[in-house]
């Protein structure tokens, strides 16, 4: 719904990457793996 | 000059050992001479190239064909499939050879050989030969040996190489990830202020509106 | 049984050449059998442990020491910087070895060398020998030979395998940095959004108080 959709916008980056939440770097491997049509 | 020591054994005598020479240049196609000894007496004798076409052509074979089954007979490696025979008649000096097939024989090739008056000559110079041989092999061998240790040592170093190439960059690759999560985490401490202020910001607001 | 077959010249012949063969069982101090031939005739003897050592004492040589020269005399290698000579007497069957040094030779050992009635059989088991050790010789250098290709070849797989690693390290850093600095970005918009959010937020809040 338009309400969940700007719950996670405003929580997560286009990327999945939590706004608020640190991360750790197996997380942010798994983040770079998933990432699409890179630039 | 070009040379081949073969063991052979003769139809006649069959538990003889003889030592047939065979002697050309470049080609076994331009003719060739042969020795043949026994350790005791010693026979030479040439075939020519007008002898090898001759030859060829009583048997009613194509002239590369028959030189093909020449050199197989006379200057074979171990190993060959075909069975090749050999005769000598020593009161006539007639040595032929003969290729063998399941119940039938054929003739390839005949030369008549003439007794050596000197055999020892012929002797000394064909034990000579195969010393030269040894050395000329062993010789080969030992750089042989030199060549493979110097590439299984390469191998070993590169492999190395790789091995550490390989730590190395995974090693990289952590201390990327733990870079990156440095500087993305304080920009999350921040983000987390921002919106503290934010949210803190709305509340004394509402308090403000009461008291009025 | 070891055998090493070797030219040698005789100082009494010194422009023929002679067939020396020397047989062992794995150590030469337990004693030799010898065999000399010049393609013509054959004559052969024996050396026991106990000669050898009759010999060390006479010459009063450490025992270690004279079979050492005895192995340089009778079972050399090409390129030995020692000199020995050689000599036969055929009416006495006796047959010495020397070692000669600048201005002096010493007698090494003898033995007593008994005619062969049958020297073409020497000799044919001689030259046998020396084709068998001609063919075990190109038998190990094939061996060898596919042996260092192979070990070329794989060197050159790993080695392109290291170039591959090494290009493909440094896409990966790039392809890394890249990643980063995309979620960093949407980070440090976060940042400027909740900035704006904050800088309006004051804002609008003083107009409030003027209109109070």
């Amino acid at each position: 719904t338009p309400a969940t959709q700007r719950h996670f916008a405003r929580e997560y980056d286009r990327f999945g990457d939590s706004y608020f939440a640190d991360t750790s770097p197996d997380q942010l491997k798994e983040l770079f793996s998933g990432m699409k049509d890179v630039p | 000059m070009e040379r081949k020591v073969s063991r052979i054994s003769l139809v006649s005598e069959p538990s003889k050992i003889y030592f047939l020479q065979v002697f050309w240049e470049k080609e076994l196609s331009t003719g060739f001479a042969i020795s043949l000894t026994d350790g005791l007496s010693a026979w030479t004798g040439k075939v020519s190239e007008v002898d090898i076409s001759r030859e060829a052509e009583d048997m009613a074979m194509e002239k590369e064909k028959y030189i093909d089954e020449l050199r197989r007979a006379l200057v074979w490696e171990e190993g060959s499939a075909d069975t090749y025979i050999f005769d000598f008649r020593k009161e006539s000096g007639h040595f032929f050879y003969e290729k063998s097939l399941k119940d039938v024989s054929f003739r390839l090739g005949s030369v008549e050989l003439q007794e050596v008056s000197s055999p020892d000559e012929v002797i000394r110079e064909l034990i000579g030969h195969c010393l030269d041989c040894i050395a000329e092999q062993q010789s080969k061998n030992k750089h042989l040996q030199k060549e493979n240790e110097r590439l299984l040592s390469d191998w070993n170093k590169i492999q190395k190489q790789l091995e550490k190439y390989v730590s190395a960059r995974e090693v990289l690759e952590a201390d990327l990830y733990n870079r990156f999560v440095l500087v993305l985490n304080e920009k999350k401490a921040k983000i987390r202020s921002l919106q503290k202020l934010i949210n803190e910001g709305q509340a004394p607001e509402k308090d403000t509106q009461n008291e009025r």
